[in-house]
């Protein structure tokens, strides 16, 4: 048979069941499956050992291992739930399932938050998130003075600082996200809700249909 | 003219969008 030969690729220590994994998320087991053709590429990339490095991460991500962005750098640090320094299948899927059309805002909502709290610390502080647009600048080439940076990020607290207590908790940052729904325009990727079609060499490796799993 | 640094920094960091995840086929 045709497509037998793709069977014979060894799953990897990281792999979890499509069928746990379908039901803690929003994707079907055939998506689960159509990822793990995703998650296969990405972690045979470099080292080719199934489980997905930083330096994976960055070649899929830039199509360079070696770029530094501090947006990345966090991703993937919250891609890697076991704090392991690899992501994992079963943490590919689950972390990929913030980012499907239907996930509720409220889960973007918290995950945009984590990314920005940068130290972890349960605020967004004032340094936090001018470190963050002083990478940003420094990642698109963009020239703004210091005061312009001061200017952005005093701007930013005025709105967002509900109680001015000089940081941004869980409860105000869900508020300002819901009124600027903008922001968290990156915490959907449509690409995730036609997976199967991205993937359409699993269909047919597979030959199974959600209705028969 | 309202400036957030939070739409700046999602709206234009390369490292923030994961599309490129799906584009490497």
């Amino acid at each position: 048979m045709g497509c037998a030969s793709s069977k014979q690729f060894k799953r990897t220590s990281g792999y979890e069941d499509p069928d746990i994994l379908a039901k803690e998320t929003t994707f079907t087991v055939n998506e689960v499956e159509a990822l793990y053709e995703l998650y296969k590429k990405i972690s045979h990339s470099i080292f080719k050992d199934g489980l997905i490095h930083k330096e994976e991460f960055q070649l899929a991500l830039f199509r360079n291992s070696h770029k530094k962005n501090l947006f990345a750098d966090r991703i993937f640090d919250l891609f890697d739930q076991k704090r392991n320094g690899v992501i994992d299948f079963g943490e590919f899927v689950r972390s990929l399932n913030i980012f499907h059309p239907d996930t509720p805002m409220e889960e973007k909502i918290a995950f945009a938050f984590r990314l920005y709290d940068l130290r972890g610390t349960g605020c967004i502080e004032r340094e936090e998130l001018k470190e963050m647009v002083l990478a940003l600048l420094n990642e698109s080439d963009l020239l703004l003075s210091d005061d312009a940076v001061e200017q952005i990020v005093n701007q930013t607290f005025k709105q967002a600082d509900m109680n001015g207590d000089g940081k941004i908790d869980p409860d105000e940052w869900k508020i300002f996200a819901s009124k600027n729904p903008a922001l968290l325009k990156n915490m959907t990727l449509p690409y995730l809700k036609d997976i199967t079609m991205a993937f359409p060499s699993f269909v047919l490796i597979s030959g199974a249909s959600d209705d028969e799993l | 003219r309202t400036c957030n640094a939070f739409q700046l920094i999602s709206s234009m960091s390369s490292g923030f969008d994961l599309s490129g995840l799906f584009e490497s086929e």
